[in-house]
């Protein structure tokens, strides 16, 4: 086992438990920057957890980030933990970046849906949902990404247990998808919401459930254009952008409608690269260049945020 | 531990609306058990579909039947998940 956040092999994909001491490790290396919140438990009772990167008092505005809400795309939270060490490294050293923290907190949970995500190491590599048994079905499972109260029930999500995009016997079903509602109401003062998947490169804001123009489309629609334009100039990597909706595909009820529709303006979909050729099992070597990449996304919007609080 | 030897990822390139609606028809066929990596729903968008090795000649028959181009993205599942593990266990020892 890695006995710093500096021995850790970022160039690899790891297992649930790695990830938890990677976290324990970076709290304990940088107490007074990184602290860990557990917002719940999930559905078979693993910690919720969140890294909260903070420089100052509470209450601060905040930018939340997700990876792992969908248990194979594992490149996610490899994406995410090299995050959580960017931060702690460039925080005082970049000037971008340290003007960021100084006045907004960051909160990053790099296993959104443990649950799955274990059964990807330990049962099936593609599987994508959460673990709940679903009642009068054989089949397992909600995704945790049509569960979200925006859309809830429209016709981008199913209502078949056994479909991959099953919507959950209810509303915010899914206690992973509970967590985070009732984290973001009671922080109250979140500014960006970004939730990152993968694959198929594309940088997606509201609305996926409607066709219909979210009030703040323009805003959106120039901040993805430079977004997307910091990710590509560094190896090229083309991502598309736009509305769920028009870019994808119909999808209801998920994370960043209902992120949106909270108030929080600044609500993205990061769908990472596959390189066209890779899909979900994206080769290990790629994690630190997809994370690179990313990062630089996340850079302008975190930077636009700070520069644009509502 | 479900293994995925002979799984094959298959990218369908649409050419129009009828071919969506034969994609959503053939996703319908439950003993088939595809997994859509991604929906046909745009004809501008590629669908990927990893299909099970038992499954394999009947989707390709259908396929070319109603002639929808395809190539194969990912030609052996299990392979890229082997190379996988092999880099984490690599990972491990180092």
């Amino acid at each position: 086992q890695p006995r710093t956040t500096d021995d850790y092999d970022y160039t690899n994909y790891h297992t649930l438990s790695e990830i938890n001491s990677f976290m324990d490790m970076l709290v304990q290396e940088n107490p007074s920057l990184v602290s860990k919140i557990v917002i719940g438990k999930s559905y078979e009772g693993r910690d919720l957890n969140v890294l909260k990167f903070s420089t100052g008092d509470t209450k601060r505005p905040g930018i939340w980030i997700d990876t792992g809400i969908h248990a194979r795309e594992w490149i996610t939270p490899a994406s995410g933990t090299w995050f959580a060490k960017k931060i702690v490294t460039d925080y005082g050293r970049d000037p971008v970046l340290t003007a960021i923290l100084d006045k907004i907190d960051i909160f990053l949970e790099l296993v959104t849906n443990p649950d799955g995500y274990e059964y990807t190491h330990t049962s099936n590599r593609m599987w994508r949902k959460t673990r709940r048994i679903n009642s009068g079905s054989s089949c397992i499972g909600v995704d945790p990404n049509r569960n979200w109260g925006t859309g809830y029930g429209g016709a981008g999500s199913s209502s078949n247990p056994c479909s991959e995009t099953y919507r959950g016997p209810s509303v915010y079903s899914e206690p992973e998808v509970k967590a985070i509602v009732d984290f973001t109401k009671s922080h109250g003062n979140l500014k960006a919401f970004l939730t990152i998947h993968s694959y198929s490169q594309m940088l997606l804001y509201p609305y996926g459930d409607t066709g219909a123009l979210c009030v703040d489309d323009a805003e959106l629609d120039e901040l993805a254009l430079k977004a997307t334009t910091a990710l590509e100039s560094l190896y090229g990597t083309k991502y598309t952008y736009g509305s769920t909706f028009k870019t994808i595909y119909q999808a209801s009820g998920v994370t960043t409608d209902w992120a949106y529709d909270e108030g929080i303006k600044y609500s993205y979909t990061f769908e990472l690269r596959d390189n066209g050729r890779y899909g979900f099992i994206l080769p290990a070597n790629q994690i630190i260049p997809t994370a690179q990449e990313t990062w630089l996304a996340l850079m302008v919007i975190m930077e636009h945020t700070k520069n644009n609080l509502y | 531990k479900e293994t995925f030897e002979g799984h094959q990822v298959l990218r369908i390139t649409l050419k129009d609306e009828l071919e969506i609606s034969l994609l959503k028809e053939l996703s319908e066929q439950e003993d088939l058990q595809l997994d859509f990596w991604r929906q046909p729903f745009y004809v501008e968008l590629p669908v990927d579909v990893r299909v099970p090795f038992h499954s394999l000649q009947a989707v390709r028959a259908f396929l070319g039947y109603h002639e929808i181009h395809y190539e194969i993205m990912i030609q052996d599942v299990q392979d890229l998940l082997n190379e996988e593990q092999r880099e984490m266990m690599r990972s491990r020892i180092f």
